[in-house]
């Protein structure tokens, strides 16, 4: 059962895919399985419902879209087991799911995850591969249609952060799309990778301010200060383009521009000596600290109705 | 599998924007086979990038040549790949 998974551990595709269904036949009431489509070489791409009740409008949270990045993945994990564990005991995570849907991808990439355990423990893209090219997979992160195609994603199939030949041609990106557009009542959208401790929010594909720019800045102020009270972990925040570098295509660029005013996208720990090799010690400090930063976002988005 | 014996993980810091042109040229050049973790966009920013041991003199010498401050974050990155590989079957094998 769920209780005696390894959450200070990293696991392998199959071994989450497990704690997911063991998590839904524990909690049946609470937890359903949603699978939104399938990855290019056929795996199912599964999003976790928490719900109790009909017709809610919905948070999105997605982990570890860049395949690599296995703090990410475990700490979605963890946030699973938190939700059930919490629901019921916590006030403000009972209010939140009282009214709301959250919706958790633990691996928003399967393929590109299941080929860091078996071929490339460094592989970051998708695995679909290029006519005309060597090089497999695409930045799923640079693939979506928000000012898709302009600088700061390559146009190259060997380029790390190569778009894709089109628009969510990656069935990876295109079934969280169709998924957001289907649900249509999609409040917050927070998409996590690792690592360097940001927390940003839009544009990346321009230096225009969006324009609750001032909402999301003080927001993502109080969600880094929760996160920062429990390890004192530093994280800086802002615009992608202004905290990081320009890319364009990015994944909250395209929901904030769908109308999800809460749209952000984290970058989780870096002990400045490991890399993507994080210590599986750090998998739960990790995720506890995230959880408090989440919480601060799904409260002010509870709080805060459009 | 792929084999990473001998990449380093340097950190670099660039400290003015010429650095940062220079870098952002290195990382344009795709078949040294760099791996940039995270990318040179200022000064404020460390760039993290995976070197294979194949170009690793080289790219020491040329950021050496450029002055450009760099320190090893991670020395052997099969080392660190092995050493997670074993804390995940030992953890997979002790009672919960």
């Amino acid at each position: 059962n769920t209780d005696g998974y390894d959450y200070a551990n990293y696991h392998t595709l199959n071994e989450i895919n497990s704690f997911i269904d063991m998590l839904v036949a524990e909690n049946p009431n609470l937890v359903s399985k949603i699978v939104i489509g399938q990855s290019y070489e056929g795996r199912p791409l599964n999003v976790l419902k928490f719900s109790t009740g009909a017709n809610r409008p919905g948070i999105w949270i997605d982990t570890g879209i860049h395949s690599r990045e296995w703090v990410t993945q475990a700490s979605g994990t963890w946030f699973a087991k938190k939700i059930v564990t919490d629901y019921g005991r916590d006030p403000a995570l009972t209010a939140i799911l009282n009214k709301m849907d959250i919706f958790l991808e633990i691996v928003t990439n399967p393929d590109g995850y299941a080929y860091t355990h078996t071929s490339n423990r460094m592989w970051r893209k998708t695995r679909k591969p290029n006519s005309g090219y060597s090089c497999v997979g695409v930045d799923p992160n640079r693939n979506w249609d928000a000012g898709f195609g302009g600088a700061g994603a390559s146009g190259y199939p060997c380029s790390e952060t190569y778009r894709g030949p089109y628009a969510n041609s990656e069935s990876e990106v295109k079934s969280i799309v169709d998924f957001v557009k289907s649900h249509g009542n999609l409040k917050a959208f927070v998409s996590i990778h690792s690592y360097s401790q940001m927390l940003l929010y839009p544009y990346g594909y321009t230096s225009t301010p969006c324009k609750d720019q001032s909402e999301l800045h003080a927001l993502a102020k109080k969600a880094i200060t929760d996160l920062a009270s429990l390890y004192g972990t530093q994280y800086t925040y802002g615009s992608i383009i202004n905290t990081i570098y320009q890319a364009s295509g990015g994944t909250i660029d395209w929901t904030y521009n769908q109308g999800i005013k809460y749209s952000y996208t984290f970058e989780l720990r870096d002990t400045g000596r490991y890399g993507f090799a994080l210590p599986a010690n750090q998998i739960i400090p990790t995720a506890q600290e995230t959880w408090l930063a989440l919480m601060a976002i799904m409260q002010h988005t509870y709080n805060n109705p459009y | 599998r792929e084999n990473f014996v001998g990449h380093q993980v340097l950190r670099i810091q660039p400290t003015n924007e010429e650095q940062i042109s220079v870098l952002r040229s290195l990382a344009e050049k795709h078949d040294l086979g760099l791996d940039f973790w995270t990318e040179p966009v200022s000064v404020t920013k460390p760039v993290d990038v995976r070197i294979p041991f194949k170009v690793l003199q080289p790219i020491k010498i040329f950021l050496l040549e450029n002055d450009i401050q760099y320190s090893i974050m991670i020395q052997d990155l099969q080392d660190l790949l092995d050493e997670e590989e074993r804390v995940m079957k030992t953890r997979s094998a002790q009672p919960r």
